[in-house]
């Protein structure tokens, strides 16, 4: 399975809508400080299922939604879609044969979030056991935050056997 | 299960020990059980011992030895386990050069597995890249992607 | 004393609106008290606001941005309070090389009441040393001192 | 007063004594990762009188001393001297008529740290009570430790009181 692109609106610093289209191999993220790359991990993740608030630096779930900057209001609306593609790792499950998956996330303020699978309502269980069957779900050793990496080696054997349990 | 996590492990410290010595050639690394009786208890501690030098407290080690070793660590779960992408950010802040080298290579020999993101203000790592996004803020606040040129 | 921590956070907290600017021009930020009525148990918040963003919690900064407000922090309360001599470990780790330059006019700024000590790997901080230690390791894990040549 | 010069001897990765030759200004620490760059930091703090052994990353006091690499055994002492120089701003105390102080700490394993200003034996609060004098001592926002600094905003607000009480 590979990441085909990802479409973000409304998420954080990214009020209009803005698509990465990604490519085999290796993709380099690049820019200036506080341009909005982590801001596009985090929309990985909150797109994947993430509901621990603080890994996506925020207080409330509300703050992924873009809140404004200096000349423009906020926006009342935050969705994130991710496209994927089979290879020879096919999809599993009800999407057996799909060769395309699209998992879409959507949050109104005030509200709870929405997600759908190609387009289909689901529920946030659904989206985690999609992504458990693919291998990324679950898997915190593949997606790794910003000056997170030195803290690994220093930590207790218990958090690093949770660590390794992982790729059980 | 014990049995389970005693796989897991076993085979988590045979890439570890590899793939240690891609990124510290002539160093050894180890994962330990603290309790190798109980198997559903116990924690993974770690022995690192950097090349020409002693090992010693995990604590010791420089700032760019303890990123370069979580980088071994991260990356041989990634060998025994692969998946279909990954994400890094700025994994390489603390390297120098020489190690920065060290691990885009690491990072090119695992590409054949998995489709790789990296987030990084380094130009050695940019240049490993088969494409590049670059993210800018040309209205204040507001993020958009750009087309990138390395020169 | 009430007296006391009232006068020092009302001058360190001039200065940090200052110094701030310096580092974030078009920018702002202030120190609050949680508890006004308490001075002897208050704590201390933090405001940011980024050049053409508007203020969030501060935990949603990037970074960059987070070690760059970090670093005006500190270097105002130096201004407040000046010390004979600073020893800086890589402070510049996750800043880009706008704010780099950002940075080192600042330090230039207070050496004038300082004496400043930076480790760093970063070219640009290099070039604004009076002097510069290269500490190197010619005999594994031993390590000793050489004179460096900025090329 | 400024900081004229550093002996260090068998203190961490310096097993021969390294002379560090401060002058006024900026000075640059570089090279390569592991080379020693922080055990220079640690050194500065530990002569200083730092007595938490985790801020100098260890687990005891005791490793601090050289402890030896894979082709040269361990060293049984450390010492380190600390150089200083009254320029505008004189010593205070016993010490307001030298132009120069120096300040030495100095550990054999199985043993307790010894202290000497200006080679005359002391205890580690007159080193203490000496630094204080000059404007260095307990002001931890001027000795900045590798990967500390974005904590530093986001902090509790406890703690950052503490942080700007030291200028008091
Ligand atoms: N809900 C939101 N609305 C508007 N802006 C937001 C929101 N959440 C975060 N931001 C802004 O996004 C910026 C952070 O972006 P990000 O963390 O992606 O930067 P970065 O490119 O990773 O930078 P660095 O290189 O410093 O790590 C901050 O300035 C923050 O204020
Ligand atoms: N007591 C000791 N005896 C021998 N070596 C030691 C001792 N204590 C620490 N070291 C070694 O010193 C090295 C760390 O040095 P230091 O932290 O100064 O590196 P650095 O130059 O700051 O590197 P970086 O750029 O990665 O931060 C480690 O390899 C560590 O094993
Ligand atoms: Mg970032
Ligand atoms: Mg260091």
């Amino acid at each position: 399975m590979r990441l085909r692109k990802l479409e973000i609106t409304g998420f954080k610093s990214f009020r209009e809508k803005v698509v990465v289209d990604f490519s085999p191999g290796i993709s380099g993220i690049v820019g200036p400080n506080g341009c909005g790359k982590s801001n596009i991990a985090d929309a990985i993740r909150w797109v994947m299922g993430e509901q621990r608030v603080r890994t996506l630096r925020g207080k409330r779930m509300e703050d992924v939604i873009f809140n404004g900057s200096e000349e423009v209001a906020p926006v009342g609306m935050a969705e994130v879609s991710m496209m994927l593609a089979a290879d020879e790792q096919k999809f599993q499950g009800n999407y057996a044969e799909c060769s395309e998956v699209m998992i879409t996330r959507r949050l109104f303020r005030e509200g709870e979030s929405e997600y759908t699978i190609n387009k289909i309502p689901c529920r946030l269980l659904d989206v985690r056991e999609f992504f458990m069957g693919t291998g990324v779900g679950a898997r915190t050793y593949s997606l790794v935050e910003q000056n997170s990496v030195a803290a690994l080696v220093e930590a207790k054997p218990e958090e690093r056997r949770q660590f390794i349990e992982e790729a059980a | 299960s014990r049995k389970r996590f005693s796989e897991t492990f076993e085979g988590v410290n045979r890439c570890f020990r590899e793939v240690f010595t891609r990124l510290f050639p002539g160093g050894r690394a180890e994962l330990l059980l603290t309790d190798e009786s109980d198997l559903l208890e116990t924690g993974v501690d770690i022995d690192i011992r950097i090349p020409g030098k002693r090992a010693q407290n995990v604590t010791l080690l420089s700032g760019g030895e303890k990123s370069l070793s979580a980088i071994a660590l991260i990356f041989s779960i990634l060998l025994y386990r692969p998946v279909p992408f990954l994400l890094l950010d700025e994994v390489d802040a603390s390297l120098d050069d020489t190690n920065i080298s060290l691990f885009n290579r690491l990072v090119k020999e695992t590409v054949s597995h998995s489709q790789i993101l990296m987030i990084t203000h380094n130009k050695l790592t940019m240049e490993i890249a088969d494409s590049l996004y670059g993210v800018t803020m040309p209205k204040q606040g507001i993020s958009t992607l750009v087309s990138v040129n390395l020169n």
